[in-house]
C-alpha cells in the first residue's frame, strides 16, 4: 500500500510539474495501471499454481501416480533459447533494490513461497537483492544434523520425490510412471558406480566379501580410484546395495546443499545442458529431464563405499555455485548449437583422498539465473 | 532445482542371499518434506 502512495504521489507531482495538461494526465494512469495488470497477472498465476499443487498433493494421498505424457508445451519448451532466459532472469534478480523495498519485496517472495523469514541470517534490508537473498543462509543452529553415525542425512531442504535401492540391468531411476532414465546417463559414463556385468552373479558375493576385508584393512577414504572399472551400462547390473534419492527444492526452500555424510569427494563433472524447468509437471512432460539439465556432479567415497550427488539446475535457478571450488562457473553462455557435449571433469587433489567433509557441511548453493 | 543422490549403503547376508529384506532403511515417504540435516535413512550393526 505504501508503494502505491508512493507511485501516486510521485505521478501526482509528475502531472503538476507538466502543467497538469491533458495528455500527461492521461499517461499517469499508464504507470499504475501497467504495474495492477502486472500484479493481477501475477497473483493469477500463483493462484493457479497453488492449485495445480494442491491437486497433485491430493492425488498423491490417494495414492495416484502419474504417467509420463509427452505435451505440446513441453515440445514448446525445447525451441526456447532457456538459458539465455535463466541468465536473464538472474541479470534482473541481481539488480539492487532501495533499501526501504527490500523488506517489502521479500516479505511478499516468502508469503508467495512460503520460506520462513525468521531463519535469514541477515536482517531483511541487509540483501542488496533477490538473487542475494534467495542464496540466504541461515541462523546458526537452524538447521541441526542428526549425529547418529549410522544414519545419512538430507544434504538439502526439500520434498521428497522418490527413492529406493537400484536393482536391474542399466540401474535406472524411474522420473515418473512409464519413463525411466539411468544413473549412469545421470552421473556420467565415466562414473566409478559400482557395477557388476551380469556374467559375474556368481562371483559377486565372494568378491564383495573379499573387498570388505581388503577394506578392513584400509581406512576407507583411502581407496584409491585410479583404476576405474570398464563396463557396459547395458547388460552391467548395480552391486548389491546401491540406493538413491531424488529430492526436489521449490523456490521458496533453503537453497544451500549440505553434506549427507563424511565423505571424500574424489571427482567433480560439470555438464553443460539444457535448462528446462524441473517442475512436477515438467518431470511429467519432458524425457531424460534430470539427464538432459545443466547439472555438477560431485563423486567420492564414504565409510560404506560409492557416493555421488548431482545438483541439477533449472531454468529459474540455473547455475550452481560449489564452496569447495569457487572459481566453477555454470550456467555460461554456449559456444555449440549441440546440447550433448562431453562433461568438464576435475580430479580433487591429492589423488585417491580428495576433498575431505564433515556431514553437515556445506557444500554448493543454487543461484538465480 | 533438484538433488540426486547415489550411496552404498550396508545389506544383510539375508540379502546377499536373495531375501529382500536390506540393513539400510529409509526413515522417509514420497511427497515427505525434509530439511538438512535430518535422517533419509539409518542402518544397524
Amino acid at each position: 500500500t505504501s508503494f502505491f502512495k508512493k507511485l501516486q504521489t510521485t505521478t501526482r507531482a509528475r502531472t503538476s510539474f507538466n502543467g497538469g495538461t491533458g495528455p500527461s494526465r492521461g499517461d499517469s494512469f499508464l504507470v499504475p495501471g501497467a504495474t495492477a495488470a502486472t500484479l493481477l497477472m501475477l497473483g493469477v498465476l500463483h493462484a493457479r499454481r497453488l492449485y495445480d499443487d494442491k491437486k497433485v498433493e491430493e492425488a498423491r494421498e490417494k495414492g495416484i501416480e502419474f504417467e509420463f505424457q509427452p505435451d505440446v508445451k513441453a515440445s514448446f519448451l525445447r525451441l526456447l533459447p532457456l538459458r539465455s532466459i535463466s541468465r536473464c532472469w538472474g541479470f534482473l534478480t541481481g539488480v539492487e533494490l532501495p533499501v526501504w523495498l527490500r523488506p517489502y519485496a521479500y516479505r511478499a517472495w516468502a508469503r508467495a513461497f512460503h520460506s520462513n523469514l525468521e531463519e535469514a541470517a541477515l536482517p531483511l534490508d541487509e540483501y542488496a537483492s533477490l538473487r542475494h537473498f534467495f542464496v540466504r543462509s541461515l541462523k546458526e543452529g537452524s538447521r541441526p544434523i542428526d549425529s547418529d553415525p549410522r544414519c545419512l542425512v538430507s544434504p538439502v531442504d526439500g520434498t521428497i520425490l522418490r527413492f529406493g535401492e537400484l536393482k536391474g540391468a542399466g540401474a535406472m531411476i524411474e522420473q515418473v510412471k512409464g519413463f525411466s532414465y539411468s544413473v549412469s546417463s545421470l552421473l556420467g559414463a565415466s562414473s566409478c558406480l559400482p557395477m557388476i556385468a551380469q556374467g559375474d552373479m556368481q562371483e559377486e558375493v565372494s568378491e564383495q566379501e573379499s573387498t570388505v576385508k581388503e577394506k578392513s584393512k584400509k581406512s576407507w577414504w583411502s581407496i584409491s580410484l585410479a583404476s576405474p572399472k570398464v563396463w557396459d551400462p547395458v547388460s552391467a547390473r548395480p552391486m548389491k546395495g546401491l540406493f538413491y534419492c531424488v529430492i526436489y527444492l521449490k523456490p521458496g526452500d533453503y537453497h544451500r546443499i549440505h553434506s549427507p555424510a563424511d565423505w571424500s569427494i574424489l571427482v567433480r563433472r560439470h555438464f553443460s545442458g539444457r535448462l528446462f524447468p524441473v517442475n512436477e509437471r515438467a518431470a511429467r512432460t519432458i524425457k531424460n529431464l534430470y539427464v538432459e539439465n545443466e547439472r555438477v556432479v560431485l563423486e567420492g567415497l564414504w565409510q560404506e563405499g560409492f557416493m555421488a550427488m548431482a545438483a541439477v539446475g533449472a531454468t529459474n535457478i540455473g547455475s550452481i555455485e560449489l564452496s569447495i571450488e569457487p572459481e566453477l562457473q555454470t550456467n555460461r553462455p554456449r559456444k555449440k548449437l549441440l546440447p550433448s557435449e562431453p562433461p568438464e571433469e576435475r580430479l580433487y587433489e591429492p589423488e585417491g583422498v580428495g576433498m575431505m567433509l564433515k556431514k553437515g557441511d556445506e557444500v554448493a548453493a543454487f543461484n538465480m539465473g | 532445482s533438484t538433488v540426486v543422490l547415489v550411496f552404498q549403503a550396508p545389506i544383510s547376508k539375508s540379502v546377499e542371499l536373495g531375501n529382500s529384506s536390506s540393513e539400510f532403511e529409509f526413515s522417509i515417504k514420497r511427497g515427505d518434506r525434509i530439511r538438512v540435516g535430518e535422517a533419509l535413512g539409518r542402518w544397524h550393526d
